[in-house]
């Protein structure tokens, strides 16, 4: 199972539709101090099914959404999809494409989609439960979060290895 | 189950010991379970020497010191259950240059197995990467993407 | 006393606003206080506007967004009260090569005044720097001082 | 008043006896990674009168002596002098440059001078007390440390402003 494909339209910075492309290997994201390069892996950790706005900086859940800026006015929502490629084996679905979608709008209605079909953010977070995928600490490190693991205290630890197991 | 769990301990153990001497490009690393009463009172405990130092109370490592010691345990981990893609935020920050590049080796390295994505501002870790993506602000203050060369990054990064 | 705080407060206010702006070329930034029944309650609320964008949320700043607003308050507070000398480590670790550069051009002008002594891995920098020191371990893996010249230094960064 | 001059002997990685002269204006200290640039950060914190081991990074006090390395046998007591030009108007003292001196020998035993004359570490901390010297978030911003401004509460923000004014 491997990362296809990432969109994000009206999701934080990404006041128009933004789409990457992804290749096996190292792909490396690059450019000035508040380009968009961490809301890109927030983008990542929404869509995946984040439910704290904590850990995506924001107060509120609405904050990812386009707030305007000098040159374009505010968004009504915000929309992440994530597609996979190679998981017939991996996931339970039947598909060796997957595509999942959320989407946010300012009345704080929220819809999730699995290919294109309506679904519960329950059912986005199990289908990724053994995959490891979202988990902070393990396939997501956030800006300044690499020692979090030495922070930890070691039965936290302990429980990153179970997990693992 | 217990088995489980001392098997998956100890291949992590074994990776997280050579990946640090990798990274480090010598010392020791170690990785032991603290005895405790209850099964969720066990904590992991870590124990390091750097390599021509003396084994040493872990706050007491520098910056960068830190994050690859973290970055050793983290890659030890991906290798013993590799995740289908990595999203990793500026990890390389605090390296200096000589461990920026084995870091980089690293990646490549991992690279097989594993799609790691790297937000990055270092040219070092830009070097490893297979496919470049730059991100800046349009002139409507919105985010773009823009096609990057190496040489241009390393232009604009002074180097 | 009360009347030496909010002389104090309104210099602080005026100078973190113009040292803000010439951070991040543009943009706005403020201070105030917020209403509290008790003095001790009352609390210093920061609010900012980056160039181009709109108000918002402290939170949703990029790293180096945060750090080059943090260091605009704290060099303000600087420029209000100077210290005889401030050890600053590595606070300029998070800010690409634009951002960079302003700093750099902001320590020339605190140099008058005040003795900054900064760690640092970064070339911009180290060339707003009147002295260079440069520390290694040796071959006994103790701290020593080498001279450094900056072309040295420069190479040593990959620049 | 402005800083003359700093020396280590013993202090964390600094086995043998370093000396730095500083001028006015900017000076950067620069090297590798675990070179020992911080450490000299906390020579400074630790010669003004840092009482607490965990800002030293370390677990007790003791911590800061050389333990050793793979060339050189641990030390018995580690040193720090830092030294004052421009002292007559600024410190209480009737000397233009002004030299602090702290010691501490494994047994737990300190040692305070200043111009080399033995004192408590309250004389230190009161020497220094009204120039701001050695003061986290102010003189002294340690790695890492450069945003705590902002994620501290804003009364203890005010609190800054207080003390400066
Ligand atoms: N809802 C939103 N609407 C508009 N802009 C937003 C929104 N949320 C965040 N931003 C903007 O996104 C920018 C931060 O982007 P991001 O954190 O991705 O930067 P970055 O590229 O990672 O930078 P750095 O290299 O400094 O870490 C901030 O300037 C912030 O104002
Ligand atoms: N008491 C001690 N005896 C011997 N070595 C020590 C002692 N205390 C700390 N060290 C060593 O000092 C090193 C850390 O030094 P320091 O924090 O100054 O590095 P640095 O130059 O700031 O590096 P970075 O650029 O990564 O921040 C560690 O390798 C640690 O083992
Ligand atoms: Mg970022
Ligand atoms: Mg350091």
């Amino acid at each position: 199972m491997f990362l296809k494909r990432l969109e994000l339209h009206g999701f934080k910075s990404f006041g128009k539709k933004v789409q990457l492309e992804f290749e096996r290997g190292v792909t490396a994201i690059v450019g000035p101090n508040g380009s968009g390069k961490s809301n890109i892996a927030d983008g990542v950790r929404w869509v995946l099914g984040e439910q704290s706005a904590r850990s995506l900086r924001g107060n509120t859940m609405q904050d990812v959404i386009f707030a305007g800026s000098d040159g374009k006015g505010p968004l009504g929502m915000a929309e992440v999809s994530l597609t996979l490629g190679g998981c017939e084996k991996k996931l339970d679905l039947g598909f060796d494409e997957v595509t999942v979608t959320r989407r946010l709008y300012r009345s704080g209605e929220s819809q999730y989609l699995i290919n294109k079909t309506q679904c519960r953010l329950k059912d986005i977070l199990d289908l990724f439960r053994d995959t490891g995928l979202g988990r902070e600490g393990y396939s997501l490190v956030g800006q300044g979060q690499i020692d979090a693991i030495l922070q930890a205290r070691p039965e936290e630890r302990r429980l990153i290895i179970e997990e693992a197991a | 189950s217990k088995t489980k769990f001392s098997e998956t301990f100890r291949e992590v153990q074994r990776e997280f010991q050579s990946i640090f001497v990798k990274l480090f490009g010598g010392g020791a690393a170690k990785l032991h379970l603290s005895e405790a009463e209850k099964a969720e009172e066990a904590g992991l405990e870590i124990s390091i020497r750097l390599p021509g130092k003396r084994m040493q109370n872990m706050n007491l490592l520098s910056g960068g010191e830190r994050a690859l010691t973290a970055i050793s345990l983290q890659f030890a981990l991906l290798r013993v259950k590799p995740s289908p893609f990595c999203v990793l935020d500026e990890i390389d920050a605090t390296l200096d240059e000589g461990n920026l590049g084995r870091f980089a080796k690293l990646l490549s390295e991992f690279a097989q197995d594993t799609q790691l994505i790297m937000i990055t501002h270092r040219l070092g870790s830009m070097e490893a990467a297979d496919i470049l993506y730059g991100v800046t602000m349009n002139r409507e203050n919105i985010s773009q993407l823009v096609a990057v060369q190496l040489e241009a990054a390393a232009a604009v990064l002074g180097e």
